[in-house]
């Protein structure tokens, strides 16, 4: 990627990177797409001997041979047989059976993860810079399990099968599918067997925001990963027959309009269908479309085809308008023709400005790449939400991580867009989702693991969150691009990683297996539900009361009951009481606690406020006790805690909703 | 009938293998074969799970589900990239 490793400050004089012979040491599993093997950021120079630990393989394939992986691309495979056994055989005309990748999107997510640094990249001359991974030195092994189908839970599996028994050290995984109960959700199964393993598996939340609960890949031993901006932009200005100057986005690189104003119309004004608005393919009566700018709104189809309906209907730019569904939200497309997409604020004002004026005109002129902006990161409106469906008790997302607008590799299979008819060949895209931010903290996941080898999953986990920023210079939380107002530990989790303060936390909430089956002992789990999941026979104690507040986890989530719920009452108080375990990874040293709380219903008392720790790997205990006044369901509340020693800062989100 | 199946997990419990079979695909093949004689394994799993993914109808799957030694028989589920 371009600027993200900027925008998360490394490479600075001040950062302390793991030594690159330990970086190099590191294996990334990426279950996705495949890969695109001939780009530069797949480029080996510099790097040493496949490491010693790797089992796995370069499988061969159609257009895909042993000497398509080299020492930065160690291991390509690919698995179709659940694919196929539903499909049908793979059609090659369409996609390559082998680990090549035909989509673009694992491309990415790998060199986005631990890509080579390649100098000048850019799109069209967009985001320019030098591109890399976030472990540039780490290595990769791709595991195709993605097809034109989808990507199927029994391929899913047989991938994770290989990438633990290959070696790796990170699987990262932008991929989801519903919510389920841990013993029956393969991803679940699986990464708690890596996890077991040593093996940290960084998953992306999802694009279902900003609806409430939409969050996938939810189990604690999973990092989840949402998504939010970086300080970058690309504008495309659109000016209208009023003398009105709005800013949008976009990445269109052909012939510019010409400064001259031409019609404007409303897609939806021009379309025999009911969704006419949406340009959807047919739906535009291309004489009325012919010569003049076309407002589309976003949703249902995509956003790049929406353009290319306007284009094959004759019209000659595209003011993409975003609906109450996203906000301000501006993400930008490698558009086929002149485009802006605009936020819902100016959208509603080009509206206005169509429907009032007999004859309105605009135009549209794109303004490059633009760095610096404020404020930043946002969350993106896309980035799913919490509360976690399957365990309230557990925080969702665990962090945010770039993932808008993100230039990373791409295959040579398709163009920028994805779209059939766009015949363009670039080595770099620019795309979003959490799938963007996912590798991202796949790839910082392995420079911590590079720099403390003996780390568990857990470990990592917890250096990333519990040094993650939540709030801007100011003290406001980061906002919510969806609302424009500040987002929420439900939205951010422990907030924005920050890879610089995570290879030195200070203290650690580590967890080990055990730690987790008294967590599903506390989900009142059978013990064959046990075995599902971590394969270890084992049945809960009768006689012991174990709680799912227990969880030594990096942040707190406190589910409250009503006054008509059991126990409850009007006025009637409940107590809560949560215990955690940090473990010093740092020199000798006295944390003090600080509380900030946003919820006054809620009194949070913590015992000891002092922790002494005066050797490395130490464990001390601390209970959080919280007693909550009743409110009304569907009441949600917020709260800080942290450690600090004066140097480091070991902080904690803790959400409380009243159910 | 092939229409009718459909992809299943079957997650193994391999404490309750017999001491009988050779090893746990010989496991995996019979406990497969009492409920269909036409099904075949499309992975073997042996690292995440013990177990093996195959094409069954319902009513195999069902039957299976009820074998000694059977953990769960869940169905495939199609996941999408974000």
């Amino acid at each position: 990627t371009t600027h993200s490793p900027e925008f998360l400050g490394l490479g600075k004089s001040d950062a302390v990177p793991p030594a690159s012979a330990s970086i190099s040491e590191v294996i990334v599993g990426v279950l996705d797409t495949g890969v695109w093997p001939e780009i530069k950021s797949f480029d080996d120079t510099g790097l040493g001997p496949i490491p010693s630990t790797w089992k796995g393989t370069c499988e061969v394939g159609k257009n895909f041979n042993s000497s398509s992986c080299n020492r930065k691309l160690i291991g390509a495979q690919y698995f179709s047989k659940g694919y196929e056994a539903a499909f049908g055989p793979i059609d090659e005309t369409m996609e390559s059976k082998s680990p090549r990748d035909d989509d673009g999107h694992g491309t990415h997510t790998a060199t986005t993860a631990a890509g080579s640094a390649v100098s000048g990249a850019s799109l069209f001359g967009y985001a320019l810079g030098t591109a890399r991974g976030m472990a540039t030195q780490a290595r990769v092994a791709a595991y195709k399990v993605c097809w034109l189908g989808g990507c199927f839970s029994s391929d899913i599996l047989a991938a994770m099968e290989k990438a633990v028994a290959d070696g790796v050290n990170v699987i990262s995984m932008s991929i989801g599918g519903g919510i389920s109960d841990y013993n029956r959700d393969t991803v679940a199964i699986g990464a708690f067997r890596a996890v077991a393993q040593g093996i940290l598996v960084s998953c992306s939340a999802g694009n279902g925001g900003p609806s409430a609960g939409s969050l996938t890949n939810v189990a604690p031993w999973i990092t989840t990963v949402g998504a939010g901006t970086l300080d970058r932009d690309f504008p495309a200005y659109v000016s209208l027959g009023n003398g009105k100057n709005y800013s949008g986005i976009s990445l269109y690189s052909g012939k510019p309009l010409s400064d001259s104003l031409l019609p404007l119309v409303y897609a939806g004004n021009v379309s025999n269908s009911t969704s006419g608005n949406l340009c959807m393919p047919g739906t535009l009566v291309p004489s009325q479309v012919a010569g003049k700018i076309v407002i589309c709104d976003r949703g249902l189809n995509s956003r790049v085809q929406k353009g290319m309906v306007v284009r094959d209907s004759g019209g000659l730019g595209m003011i993409l308008a975003n609906t109450e569904l996203y906000g301000e939200e501006l993400v930008a497309d490698a558009h086929l023709l002149p485009a802006s997409t605009v936020g819902q604020r100016t959208a509603d004002a080009i509206k206005n400005y169509a429907f009032s004026d007999p004859k309105p005109t605009a135009t549209i002129a794109s303004g490059g790449t633009k760095l610096g902006v404020e404020p930043s990161p946002v969350l993106a409106a896309f980035s799913s939400r919490g509360p976690n469906l399957v365990t309230p008790e557990v925080l969702k997302p665990d962090l945010i991580a770039p993932g808008v607008n993100i230039l990373a590799g791409w295959t040579g299979a398709v163009g920028p867009t994805g779209l059939t008819s766009d015949k363009r060949h670039v080595s770099f895209n620019i795309i979003s989702g959490t799938s963007m931010s996912c590798p991202h903290v796949s790839g910082l996941a392995a420079l911590i693991k590079a720099a403390h080898q003996d780390w568990s999953p857990a470990a990592i986990k917890s250096a990333l969150m519990t040094t993650a920023y939540a709030t801007y210079k100011n003290g406001e939380n980061i906002l919510d691009v969806a609302t424009g107002q500040p987002s929420t530990p439900f939205d951010f989790g422990a907030g924005h990683v920050n890879p610089v303060a995570a290879l030195d936390p200070g203290l650690v909430y580590d967890a080990s297996v055990d730690d987790y089956i008294n967590f599903f002992c506390a989900l009142n789990y059978s013990a064959s539900d046990i075995k599902q999941i971590a394969n270890k026979d084992f049945t809960c104690d009768s006689s012991k009361k174990y709680s799912l507040g227990d969880l030594n986890y990096p942040s707190f989530s406190v589910s409250l009951q009503t006054a008509s719920g059991k126990g409850g009452g009007a006025g009637v108080k409940s107590t809560v009481k949560y215990t955690r375990t940090l473990t010093n990874v740092g020199a000798p040293a006295t944390y003090k606690l600080s509380m900030t709380s946003k919820t006054p219903s809620v009194k949070i008392l913590v015992e000891p406020e002092s922790l002494s720790f005066s050797k490395e790997y130490e464990k001390k205990t601390y209970t959080v006790t919280f007693t909550a006044t009743s409110m009304p369901s569907g009441t949600n509340g917020f709260a800080h805690l942290e450690w600090s020693d004066g140097k480091h800062v070991v902080g904690s989100p803790i959400a409380f909703s009243w159910t | 009938s092939q229409q009718t199946k459909k992809t299943f997990i079957v997650h193994m419990d391999m404490s309750k293998m017999a001491a009988t079979y050779e090893d746990h695909f010989q496991w995996y093949d019979s406990s497969l074969k009492s409920v269909s004689e036409s099904a075949d394994m499309l992975y073997a799993y042996n690292n995440i799970i013990h177990g093996f993914s195959t094409r069954l109808t319902p009513e195999e799957a069902e039957l299976l589900e009820k074998q000694p030694g059977i953990l769960s028989v869940l169905p495939e589920m199609i996941y999408k990239l974000h």
